[in-house]
């Protein structure tokens, strides 16, 4: 892992007291490496060695820790600001009805399943959610969303006739108010970021809803083009939140990184599983410790 | 690399960007580069323009080294397991080779082998009724080595030619996920020696240095004999394969290029290695 290439590399070179300029360029390649191996993207990378160089060349090397353990300290304390806990909200605090979510993102990425786990949590912080099936392209997509509306005990709207997304969500607010459901969490289509008619589509239904939150769903697996699609997402149709899912297997979750620093928006949510109840808030600290394996 | 120039170090790193920024990876790009500068050293690559050629040439070698002519002359029943991670689009995959064989005159049968996921079975019903396949399903949450075992069985008796059966998605680190493939896959043998004759991996073409963790653990425990990667029609270029295809003996059969019945397209690797480089 990183903490012992950098041992390795530190106990090759003599300095002490100071960390040389030599020093620093050797180490940096290696983080480099296990950042681009991490999938962390590569100009995102490029910005953050940058950054990390600047803040070790000359840095005195703390009397309780090796130079390696220097680097990896000003490394670990770069990413996590970067993961930028100032802006941590912890988890979503649905205000007064009605609290709309979008929950968007790229095919298969976890939306309709995150839908029903976000309704499993505020079901047990004592609210009645709404669950929205909007999407009617996939096969069964709407079936799939009403049956885990079912195994957690909360409502689901899907269309009657043969209405689109913005009809769609008009009659389940419509429904909402009646029933008194609070929040609405309204499940979309997955779509690519370059797919003009779809963006296009998810702008017209916020436009049109002016949801409270609109938040991206992305695979924790995602490699490189996580920026293209976190950034086009951001300045298309603007994001609120990331909800990373997928972290119960074993990708690294680079991609996270990558987003939250093109986009500046926090992640709010992982996902770590299949059931419902896999869902926990986002913790910066535990994520960067992955990303450098 | 835009006209004929000479070879700088921008350009390295120019190709350096764009073959990590293809997934490609940090080994499997600086090995081709190491190429690359061997053949400058040996003025046999003299410019941009043979910098690009070769590279090609040299992506394209690595992706072929496993291709194999697919005869399609298959004893039926031809079995067919479709395996991979949650999400990469297994489902809509099988969708799109039933109906692609049996647009070639092929009698196809579906198998609903996840039994776990909320409306995985009416997912795969629905293609079967819009392709005009024959389908075999429990109810939820049965046993899915019992529905493969069924279809297998109904399959072998009343003479089809290509038995296909989903399974739920899963993570390769799971053990017991795992051990339920495995299962599946004992099973099948069972009915029919040597089945399944196909154990397919479905890949994502957004997924990076993951998709290696995903292929190495999905052949160590069940074999898998051909890959398919999907979603190529996003802007991914799922570079990762060609890491994978230089780590492991496996041919990638096909890709997908949407989400309809007709967006499979079987692999082509000097097509898809122009690709990686624009
Ligand atoms: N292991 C694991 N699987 C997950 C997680 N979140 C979702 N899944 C699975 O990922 C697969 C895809 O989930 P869906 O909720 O259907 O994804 P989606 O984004 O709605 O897909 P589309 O609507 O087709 O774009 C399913 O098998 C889910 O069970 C997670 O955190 N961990
Ligand atoms: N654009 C595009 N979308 C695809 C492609 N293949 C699958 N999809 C979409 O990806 C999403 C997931 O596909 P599924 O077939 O449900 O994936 P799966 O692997 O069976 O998912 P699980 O069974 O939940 O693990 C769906 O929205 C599909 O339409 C492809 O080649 N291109
Ligand atoms: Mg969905
Ligand atoms: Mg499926």
């Amino acid at each position: 892992n990183l903490a012992n290439k950098l041992e390795g590399i530190f106990k090759k070179l003599r300095s002490r007291g100071r960390l040389s300029e030599s020093d620093v360029n050797e180490a940096l390649r290696e983080i480099r490496v296990t950042l681009l191996e991490a999938d962390v993207n590569f100009k995102v990378v490029k910005r953050f060695i940058e950054q990390v160089r600047v803040k070790a060349i000359g840095q005195d090397v703390l009397k309780s820790l090796t130079p390696g353990q220097q680097i990896i300290k000003i490394v670990r304390d770069e990413l996590t600001m970067l993961m930028d806990p100032g802006s941590l909200k912890g988890p979503i605090k649905p205000a007064a009805f009605p609290y709309i979510i979008f929950l968007v993102g790229i095919q298969g990425s976890g939306k309709t399943t995150t839908v029903a786990k976000l309704a499993l949590n505020f079901k047990k912080e004592g609210f009645n959610p709404l669950l929205v099936a909007t999407d009617v392209k996939r096969p069964a997509a709407e079936e799939q969303l009403e049956i885990l509306a079912r195994q957690i005990g909360v409502g689901a709207f899907r269309r009657q006739g043969n209405e689109g997304p913005v009809a769609i969500c008009q009659n389940a607010l419509q429904r909402a108010q009646l029933n008194k459901n609070n929040p609405i969490i309204v499940d979309t289509a997955g779509r690519f970021h370059i797919d003009e008619e779809l963006m296009a589509e998810l702008i017209g239904l916020k436009n049109n809803i002016n949801p409270q939150e609109v938040l991206l769903v992305a695979d924790a697996t995602t490699g490189q083009e996580a920026v293209n699609i976190a950034s086009t997402f951001n300045d298309r149709l603007g994001i609120d939140g990331i909800i990373l899912t997928k972290l119960d297997g074993d990708a690294r979750g680079g991609a996270a990184l990558s987003m939250k620093e093109v986009t500046g928006k926090p992640i709010r949510y992982i996902g770590i599983g299949e059931k419902l109840d896999a869902i926990e808030p986002f913790y910066p600290d535990r994520l960067t410790s992955r990303i450098l394996g | 690399f835009k006209d004929r120039g000479k070879i700088t170090q921008t350009l390295l790193d120019e190709l350096e960007e764009v073959l990590i920024m293809a997934d490609l990876g940090v080994s499997a790009t600086q090995k081709i580069i190491g190429h690359l500068q061997e053949k400058i050293r040996t003025n046999e690559v003299k410019d941009s323009e043979e910098v690009k050629d070769f590279i090609k040439t040299l992506i394209a070698q690595i992706l072929e080294k496993n291709e194999i002519e697919e005869s399609h002359k298959w004893q039926p029943p031809h079995v067919i397991m479709v395996i991979g991670v949650n999400g990469v689009g297994k489902t809509t995959t099988i969708g799109k080779l039933a109906w692609r064989l049996k647009k070639e005159g092929k009698k196809v049968l579906l198998a609903a082998g996840d039994t776990f996921r909320a409306a995985a079975i009416d997912q795969l019903e629905i293609w079967a009724q819009k392709i005009g396949v024959d389908f075999i399903k429990h109810q939820p949450g049965a046993d899915p080595s019992a529905v493969v075992f069924d279809a297998i069985q109904a399959g072998k008796a009343r003479g089809y030619d290509i038995i296909i059966a989903d399974t739920a998605g899963r993570q390769h680190t799971k053990a017991n996920l795992m051990e339920e493939l495995k299962k599946m896959k004992r099973v099948i043998g069972k009915v029919i020696p040597d089945a399944p004759h196909e154990v397919l991996l479905v890949l994502d073409a957004n997924t990076g240095q993951n998709a290696l963790s995903q292929t190495n653990l999905f052949h160590q425990n069940l074999g898998v004999t051909g890959i398919v990667l999907t979603k190529l029609d996003g802007s991914a270029k799922g570079g990762i394969i060609v890491n994978i295809a230089d780590t492991f003996d496996i041919p990638i059969k096909y890709i997908g290029l949407g989400e309809e019945l007709d967006n499979l397209q079987e692999f082509h690797p000097a097509l898809f290695a122009s690709a990686l480089l624009t």
